[in-house]
């Protein structure tokens, strides 16, 4: 099912929920 | 969530369409409306339809390719291979914009405004800008923030484009490491609880030995 | 003073005849409705304090209308005429309207467009109005200053089916989404808005500007965390400065989140735990989509 592929490979493309310098610094 | 289902409407009609056509023309004029379409970012079900091997062998082959482009390709390809594939739209080059939008989007989260504008062919970063707010997040294809001081694209969200044949080994793999993760994660926790049960059962030992030696020790006195 | 009364009334009528409204109720304000002579019962009183109300609005009059109004406030709540209570609240939206107490006046307008009957008393309710009270309500909330109360009554507004079927449908879309609004887009608004809607403010702008200006901001912090003031005065149309100081005001009435860097002559959207929180919320989506992916299956039988 291609629009259930497409919805997985969007979700999958979510991982890590986040990544961005700013966030790296508060998390760590 | 909305989006997809807003294109599995589309390409049902899409599909429709194609299967009660008969002849090459209208089949290249039918890929031009898909490509054109400004909710429809999604091609492989018109691709595999039967009724577009029609188009192969034609003069309209070129129209069979420019979907197989829009499917799994960007601006940059189609640069690439101009020559051989039909003249594009305004619609047509804005969505293939998006789309490679949605392309960079899959391998990192946060996007270079010099890596954007080079691969979407923009001049300045304020054309960039109006681009990305006005055709990618207000379509609702991309969710993310503005970084003007880093002079970056940070993607929150980006819509599923249609999978090429080797990413699907990607994306099972992906998945499996996140499950392991998440499996072992939640174990950890688990025997986190169990410590943390056991050394409370044993400091409550502990403090009732000491209450009951202090009660001891009081009565002796 | 009878006599006195009925020649009050008879050229206020004539007046009235003559579209000059606000002699209309000069005339019918100089009534004594409190006379010890004459006993006017809540219901008499109540409907000549609405009635010149609704003289004084015909000029826009909204201070003197508002007068009479308070007047009629003490008397409404015990009135059971139907017909009198509703043109009581229509007086009390347009005032609040007039005084651009635009918030206020939306939530009256929004009460009046849900009227379920179409006969009150012998009055019949055009669908017309109810249709033009809606669509009041929707333009005296995106005049509203931009902020949390006015985010929920947008909700509201866009979630009524019957908005979509509106003119104005289009900017109330991009206002609730808070989508940055275009040149072109404000104009063909304008179009629609009465003179006080338009009016000048004490910095020389006028009420949409300032509308437009503030909501323009507020979307931009969606989709950007910094800006400089000059590409902010680029987006909103108006010198640096400006735009600095409108930020600055509502950063202060906590309209909207961020600081300025004066020295650096930037706006951070943002303040210093938005990291974290985003994180919380990206979570939030992913697991948001591993459901809907799951209900997908499910719905098609996998």
């Amino acid at each position: 099912d291609n629009s259930l592929l497409r919805q997985v490979s969007s979700l999958v493309r979510r991982l890590p929920a986040m990544e961005s310098e700013k966030f790296q610094d508060e998390f760590l | 969530m909305d989006a997809e289902r807003r294109q599995a409407e589309l390409i049902e009609q899409f599909s429709a369409q194609a299967a009660a056509l008969s002849s090459a023309p209208q089949l290249a004029a039918l890929v031009l409306e898909a490509t054109s379409h400004p909710a429809l970012f999604a091609f492989s079900e018109l691709l595999t339809l039967p009724a577009l091997s029609k188009l192969t062998g034609t003069q309209y082959a070129s129209s069979l390719d420019l979907l197989r482009l829009f499917a799994y390709g960007t601006l940059k390809d189609y640069k690439s291979n101009s020559c051989t594939l039909p003249a594009l739209l305004p619609d047509q080059v804005r969505k293939l914009k998006q789309l490679s939008v949605l392309t960079l989007a899959e391998s990192t989260k946060v996007l270079p405004y010099d890596k954007l504008m080079q691969e979407l062919d923009v001049s300045n970063v304020r054309e960039l800008e109006d681009f990305l707010i006005n055709e990618c997040m207000y379509s609702g294809i991309v969710r993310g923030k503005l970084d003007q001081l880093r002079r970056c694209f940070e993607v929150q969200f980006a819509a599923g484009r249609d999978l090429t044949p080797g990413q699907l080994n990607n994306m099972i793999e992906t998945l499996s490491d996140w499950l392991g993760t998440s499996d072992g994660l939640l174990h950890q926790i688990q025997e986190k609880i169990k410590w943390a049960d056991a050394t409370s059962e044993v400091n409550k030992k502990h403090q009732k030995e000491f209450e009951d030696r202090v009660e001891e020790a009081k009565k002796s006195i | 003073e009878e006599q006195v009364v009925v020649i009050r009334e008879k050229l206020a009528e004539l007046y009235e005849s003559e579209q000059q409204w606000s002699k209309a109720a000069q005339m019918l304000s100089g009534i004594d409705l409190d006379s010890g002579i004459r006993m006017l019962d809540d219901t008499n009183k109540l409907s000549k304090c609405v009635q010149i109300a609704r003289l004084y609005l015909e000029d826009d009059d909204a201070v003197n209308a508002e007068a009479f109004i308070n007047k009629a406030s003490f008397l409404v709540t015990n009135s059971n005429q139907e017909v009198l209570n509703l043109q009581y609240r229509v007086c009390y939206a347009r005032i609040l309207d007039l005084k651009r107490k635009f918030l206020e006046a939306a939530v009256r307008y929004y009460g009046i467009s849900q009227i379920e009957q179409r006969q009150i008393g012998d009055e019949e309710i055009d669908e017309n109005a109810l249709e033009q009270a809606l669509s009041a309500a929707v333009t005296c909330t995106i005049l509203a200053g931009a902020g949390p109360q006015r985010s929920r009554v947008l909700a509201t507004l866009y979630k009524d089916e019957r908005c979509s079927k509106l003119k104005i449908y289009p900017i109330l879309q991009k206002v609730y989404l808070e989508r940055i609004l275009r040149k072109p887009e404000i104009d063909a608004f304008a179009e629609e808005l009465k003179p006080h809607q338009k009016a000048l403010l004490p910095d020389k702008s006028t009420v949409l500007d300032r509308a437009m200006i503030e909501h323009n901001l507020l979307s931009a912090t969606r989709s950007t965390y910094f800006c400089s003031f000059d590409e902010l005065g680029t987006l909103l149309g108006i010198d640096p400065r400006k735009a600095e100081k409108i930020a600055s005001r509502m950063i202060c009435e906590d309209r909207m989140r961020g600081s300025i860097d004066q020295v650096e002559a930037v706006i951070h959207f943002e303040d210093d735990s938005e990291g974290l929180q985003q994180w919380d919320q990206q979570i939030a989506g992913l697991c948001q989509a591993v459901n809907d992916i799951l209900d997908s299956m499910s719905s098609k039988g996998i």
